[in-house]
């Protein structure tokens, strides 16, 4: 199974993760 | 062979320049015949989804994987032995990887009735800390591709996009129309997006709640225009009648806070055509859920769901191995998609569904059926609910970070 998110959020956005990468629930993909 | 290989001379000729001019004619000509073949267009101008990728795909697309799925979940629902259950659920954790230990009864395994049982776990509470940041994990996984969107294609790995018209089922033409809470059941029900029916008499939702929707009044009253949905478009929202309104107004003031009031009482159609606003960029992030994972899904953000579209569709495997062969792949599963706003704009969760876990339930939305017998529609059509009467002040289900929002079960 898969979630796959699409959102709009400003250009500053940035993912603090990377492809590959294992992640929990509750932990930051990305801040603005 | 040998003397003829090693010392027939060879003769260069040049060829005749029509010679060459027809073949550069037929090669172009090839080329474009195969791209008119790869990108077929509905009556809509809106690309035809099919199954495309090397030779191993076509033969997984020939297997009935929705009924396959159907019947795993079925032999997983089955009750096991008591005596069987620690020893069969420590294996499973073993050859999967999962931490027993942040599960809940997890000094009893005897209280899982089945695999499909302990694939749902629950976690202990305080499993999983919640980072401050805006965006959060909405699940156990890892990271199969994630950037920005361009030209309103995503990308599912490297150089495979899809469309995310196709992926939310947005459409330029008919931008989503909002219905508002209604408890009239022959309000509640609108056919064909466009029509709604009253007492016999057919009222286009323009006319009935005062949209503004951009689409010509032309294209709102053609009867024949092919329809995207099918189904009814419900108002699927759970409201306990018991609720203490002081209480959900508290919730939902305080979810509004966090959004920013003015963004959450902002009505405004998100996406839909329109494009985002300025200083803003669409960006997407894929998770893919192991067999081992813990398959509960949260919510990624405080945010409000507006609405949910069903698309019904297949069960391929969304490994990262099929991933990488199989095009379109997460417009042609079965998904649901959650449609709605946060703070910066449009917001959207999409729970892809796979052969082994077909089933997508979401909690706030007690109708929603997913992995039905039966023949699917076709790709693009999808059944839509809209949550509207959840919260009369957000205009939505509101959600905090995460609050748990439902989860994928076996078959």
């Amino acid at each position: 199974s898969t979630i796959v998110l699409v959102f709009e959020a400003p250009e500053s956005f940035e993912f603090s993760v990377h492809p590959g990468q294992k992640v929990k629930v509750g932990q930051r993909l990305g801040d603005v | 062979v040998m003397d003829a290989w090693t010392q027939t001379p060879t003769k260069w000729y040049p060829l005749p320049i029509a010679v060459g001019a027809l073949l550069l004619v037929a090669l172009q000509y090839r080329r474009k015949s195969r791209r008119s073949k790869e990108v077929q267009l509905d009556e809509n101008g809106m690309e035809i989804i099919k199954l495309k990728g090397p030779w191993q795909v076509h033969v997984l697309g020939a297997l009935p994987l929705r009924n396959m799925s159907r019947v795993w979940g079925y032999v997983n629902s089955l009750e096991l032995p008591v005596w069987f259950r620690p020893i069969g659920f420590r294996l499973y954790s073993f050859a999967f990887g999962c931490d027993l230990d942040e599960i809940e009864h997890s000094d009893d395994l005897t209280q899982y009735v089945s695999l499909g049982d302990f694939f749902y776990r629950k976690l202990k509470d305080g499993a999983r800390p919640v980072d401050p940041a805006v965006l959060v994990s909405p699940a156990d996984g890892r990271i199969l591709h994630l950037g920005a969107i361009t030209d309103h294609k995503v990308e599912q790995v490297k150089g495979i996009t899809y469309s995310l018209d196709a992926l939310l089922g947005i459409d330029k033409d008919h931008p989503p129309v909002y219905v508002p809470a209604m408890r009239d059941p022959d309000l509640s029900i609108v056919d064909d997006q466009e029509f709604a029916d009253i007492n016999g008499i057919e009222y286009t939702l323009d006319q009935l709640i005062g949209t503004s929707s951009p689409s010509t009044s032309e294209e709102v009253r053609d009867p024949h225009a092919p329809p995207k949905k099918f189904g009814k478009q419900v108002d699927a929202s759970v409201v306990d009648s018991d609720r203490d309104l002081k209480d959900a107004l508290a919730h939902d003031a305080s979810v509004a806070l966090e959004m920013g009031v003015k963004t959450a009482l902002d009505r405004r159609r998100s996406m839909g055509g329109k494009p985002v606003k300025p200083g803003n960029q669409l960006f997407f992030t894929v998770i893919y859920l192991a067999p081992g994972d813990y398959h509960r899904f949260h919510s990624p953000t405080a945010w409000v769901v507006e609405k949910r579209r069903h698309f019904v569709g297949e069960l391929f495997s969304v490994s990262p191995y099929m991933a990488k062969r199989l095009e379109n792949l997460f417009v042609l599963n079965e998904r649901v998609a959650l449609l709605g706003r946060w703070k910066y704009g449009f917001f959207s969760m999409v729970p892809v569904g796979a052969t082994n876990v077909g089933s997508i339930k979401v909690n706030f939305d007690q109708a929603l059926r997913t992995n039905l017998r039966g023949k699917p529609p076709p790709p693009g059509t999808y059944a839509e609910a809209v949550y509207s009467a959840a919260s009369p002040i957000l205009n939505g289900q509101p959600l905090i970070p995460a609050q748990e929002m439902g989860g994928f079960c076996l078959g």
